[in-house]
């Protein structure tokens, strides 16, 4: 079985020259053995 | 392989004998029979031995191959066409029912014991003492003790809904917002969740619009003659893949047989519809991602939708041969991999509104919302 996840996450603008960047970061990799209740990803909110 | 075709001439030529001495006296025709049935389950034996071992092999010629960097392609294959042809639903329920057959109390260790050493389960995470789980059904759908799955705490992660490996993950940018399957094959975002899914998307249309309205403006400005509007070429408009929204991620997790099959909320979340696309249930391990054309698209599965404290969740389970039915603790009624009535696989999805006092159905993270159940 599979499941697949598709989720808004936070997007930052970029002080320079006010251009979106993506703010939120996976901090997985492809292959990785995850169990539930460990972070996917992570963001901020500065 | 040279061991398998001799022992098959072995059983053969064994059968035969039994064959002669059957046609030479009465007495000899039962012992005739006694040999040809353990010889021919000895030759199916060695047969599904040899093929799975092939497989196996395969197998590991592929992970050699990544561990070199070379990622496998998408090749259909005949044998992928044959398990369209199979009734799959039919056949997973077939192996539902087996695998809720009640294990003599003395037997269950045994049995869950094997399972566990063939598929890598943790057997120390169990909730309860193996006798306690009368089939392999109930064994397979187990819950956890207690703190084996802490939840990361901090209030800036998305968590993971299940155990499983990380098949694929990565931002939805490109319009259209296809995800890849495989290299050389993706499938749409909007296919997986439905077509009248809240995918937070800049419409094709709207592009369009846009388009035309900048169009107008500049028109305007240059002050085109009548004449030249008439009779420019008249503009036929393709249909305009949508665009993501900016910040739309995805991530693909598969769960191998042995593994925790409960799926748990990523984030607080408000839970406004769940949708069942009652489809087929091709296996969905790697070897069927690089040889089954939309296999995500084409499976069984439910599709729950809704908004967090970010904007947009969606969360897609789905079914395969072995592991067929969902179940779903929002709406304990609902039942998957049911026979159906409709020759047709492409019905739409059946859709239900979560419209408790107008606020959906919330769900905090980590808390269970779905499992994956034998069948």
């Amino acid at each position: 079985s599979t499941v697949v996840l598709v989720f808004q996450a936070p997007v930052a603008k970029s002080t320079k020259d006010n251009t979106p960047s993506t703010d939120f970061r996976f901090n997985i990799k492809r292959g990785d053995r995850i169990h539930v209740g460990e972070a996917l990803g992570r963001w901020n909110d500065s | 392989n040279p061991f398998f075709l001799n022992q098959l001439r072995t059983f053969s030529s064994s059968a035969k004998a039994a064959l002669n001495d059957g046609h030479n006296s009465n007495s000899s025709s039962s012992n005739g029979n006694t040999y040809l049935l353990p010889g021919a389950t000895v030759a199916t034996i060695l047969m599904l031995g040899a093929l799975h071992a092939r497989r196996l092999y395969d197998d590991k010629k592929v992970e050699e191959a990544k561990e070199k960097g070379f990622e496998p392609g998408f090749q259909p294959d005949a044998k992928a066409s044959f398990l369209g042809l199979l009734p799959l639903c039919t056949i997973s329920r077939m192996w539902g029912s087996l695998m809720s057959v009640e294990l003599p109390v003395k037997m269950r260790p045994y049995v869950y014991r094997a399972w566990a050493r063939a598929f890598h389960s943790n057997l120390e995470e169990v909730a309860l003492p193996l006798e306690e789980y009368p089939s392999m059904r109930d064994f397979f759908a187990r819950r956890l003790r207690e703190g084996c799955r802490p939840i990361d705490s901090d209030s800036q992660c998305l968590i993971s809904p299940v155990d499983g490996i990380v098949v694929r993950f990565g931002e939805l940018k490109e319009p259209g917002a296809m995800i890849e399957q495989v290299k050389g094959f993706s499938y749409s975002v909007s296919a997986l969740l439905g077509l009248n899914s809240f995918l937070p998307m800049v419409s094709g249309k709207d592009v369009v619009e846009k388009s035309s309205e900048v169009e107008n403006v500049h028109r305007d400005q240059t002050k085109k003659s009548w004449w030249r509007v008439s009779f420019s070429s008249p503009k036929f408009q393709e249909p305009v893949p949508a665009s993501p929204i900016k910040g739309l991620f995805y991530c693909v997790l598969y769960l191998s047989p042995g593994d925790y099959h409960r799926i748990h909320s990523p984030v607080d979340w408000n839970v406004l519809v769940r949708r069942h696309f009652s489809g087929r249930l091709y296996p969905v391990n790697e070897r069927a991602t690089r040889t089954i054309r939309n296999l995500y698209v084409e499976n069984e599965r439910i599709v729950l939708e809704g908004q967090w404290q970010q904007g947009y969740l969606a969360l897609a389970a789905i079914g395969a041969t072995n592991i067929g039915s969902i179940e779903l603790y929002t709406e304990p009624e609902l039942r998957t991999n049911r026979p159906r009535k409709k020759i047709l696989q492409s019905e739409p999805p059946e859709e239900r509104v979560y419209e408790r006092e107008g606020v959906g159905c919330m769900v905090k993270k980590g808390e269970e919302v779905a499992a994956f159940n034998m069948g």
